[in-house]
């Protein structure tokens, strides 16, 4: 049985796409078939896995727009995870499909003649469009990850006003797991405050444990590699692990 | 004489709305006239400022795609400088003005009909799609925020492409001023490899001086002032100050 989680948050630079590369690595790591899904133009996932973008000459892109099936693009990693990777032609997708009926399904039914993973992450860009829309349509659960101060706290409500419309009207079934603190400085008044702020005033849970802030999370990319290889006994590796295992139990309730 | 600079950076989060609040307050206590577009749909610029955009029933939005004068829209601020503020529905705009032909003049349209500003800014959605183009159309000259992380390296190159298309069809005078370094911890080589990387292989010049990396900074939109205001002493408020003076010299030679 797969389990879809869309990693979302239209603010920009709050660690979504780290956590998908991490959270993915960990999960493979423990014995997991994993799937990660690049849906920013920017390709940043597929760069931060090792695979240069403007190698590929199929995408998820083509996937989204020209019905190509999804196993013709997916490419293995050295981190133990599979990836549908993006590259820059993604950013027609959203024009392309702009005037499509059911647009919002295209990822789902790309991901409904797959079989064999038990997990299958979205990395989403930073925007409410098209693409992330579809991400949530395809998901059985999302996750916030949630760089605890005042400018990602507006966009929780506007996200979540998203997921009310495809909950309504194109994913009955999405539910939503919680907010990940990420870039989490807990010694700061600052980042407890907004992190209570935001669970309280949103009723989420809050994803266990919270990532600290460290550089070995920038650095990683550098080498084509998750956190888990590059720096693998490093608290922050140590912390993606612990969430993998949170979302093992949350997806053991469903 | 006015000029018009462009903040952009499709990359999320790496300080383009926080340098558009804190270099255009600096450059309003020192005396200048000016004026802050925001043309992000998630209006943190406009939020940071003090101004609730679900209080507007007016936004950029509405000059843009409904030809309303700018002069209706623009708020004053409490930082001292004029605002453009953007609201929930310039979402709509990509897509309204996507086959509009001349979509990507309507922000200097706009702009042009304004006099008695001396500096005008314009805070880019992270994205290169229609709004994006439209401020690099409407702007003399681009600037460059730079979190100084391997992942914001990549989105350099596609910028630079997106400017020189530009300069090609719509913009032939763009300048492209130079990268800033934002959230900047010298001490790190990581950081400093990742500028000095930079800078060589576009042939950038760096704006100076590079912004310190500071909580100060989040805890600012808290209450809805720059952080001239709310750390008026603090080194990353100088360091905002210090770019305004660079700004106004690099200005002084276009
Ligand atoms: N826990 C952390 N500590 C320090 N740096 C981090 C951490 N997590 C991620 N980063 C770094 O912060 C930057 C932003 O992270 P990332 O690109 O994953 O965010 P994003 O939400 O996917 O951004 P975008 O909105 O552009 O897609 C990257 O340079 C990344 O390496
Ligand atoms: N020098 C700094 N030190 C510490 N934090 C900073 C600094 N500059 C900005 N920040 C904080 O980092 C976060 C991202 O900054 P900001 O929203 O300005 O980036 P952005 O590029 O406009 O993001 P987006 O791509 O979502 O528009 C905000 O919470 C901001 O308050
Ligand atoms: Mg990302
Ligand atoms: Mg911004």
């Amino acid at each position: 049985m797969t389990t879809t989680v869309a990693i979302a948050n239209q603010k920009g630079g709050v660690a979504k796409t780290t956590t998908v590369a991490s959270v993915g690595a960990a999960l493979a790591e423990s014995g997991s078939r994993v799937l990660l899904v690049d849906l920013d133009p920017q390709a940043c996932l597929t760069f931060s896995l090792g695979i240069d973008p403007e190698d590929l000459e199929l995408s998820v892109h083509h996937v989204l727009t020209k019905g190509l099936d999804s196993a013709e693009v997916i490419v293995e990693t050295d981190d133990g995870v599979d990836l549908l990777p993006a590259t820059i032609e993604l950013a027609r997708a959203e024009a392309d499909l702009l005037t499509r009926t059911g647009r919002e399904f295209v990822l789902r039914s790309a991901l409904d003649d797959l079989a064999g993973y038990d997990w299958i992450l979205l990395d989403c860009p930073p925007s409410l469009g098209v693409l992330t829309v579809a991400a949530l349509t395809a998901a059985d659960a999302v996750i916030i990850p949630l760089q605890c101060e005042t400018l990602s706290h507006r966009g929780v409500g506007q996200l979540l006003d998203t997921v009310h419309d495809v909950r309504r009207f194109t994913n009955k079934g999405l539910q939503v797991w919680g907010v990940l603190p990420t870039m989490y400085d807990g010694r700061t008044t600052h980042a407890r405050a907004v992190l209570d702020d935001i669970a309280q005033t949103y009723e989420l849970d809050v994803v266990q444990p919270p990532i600290p802030k460290t550089i070995r999370f920038a650095e990683a990319p550098a080498v084509g590699r998750s956190i888990l290889a590059t720096s693998r006994r490093h608290r922050g590796a140590e912390a993606y692990r612990g969430v993998a295992g949170w979302l093992t139990e949350r997806a053991a309730h469903v």
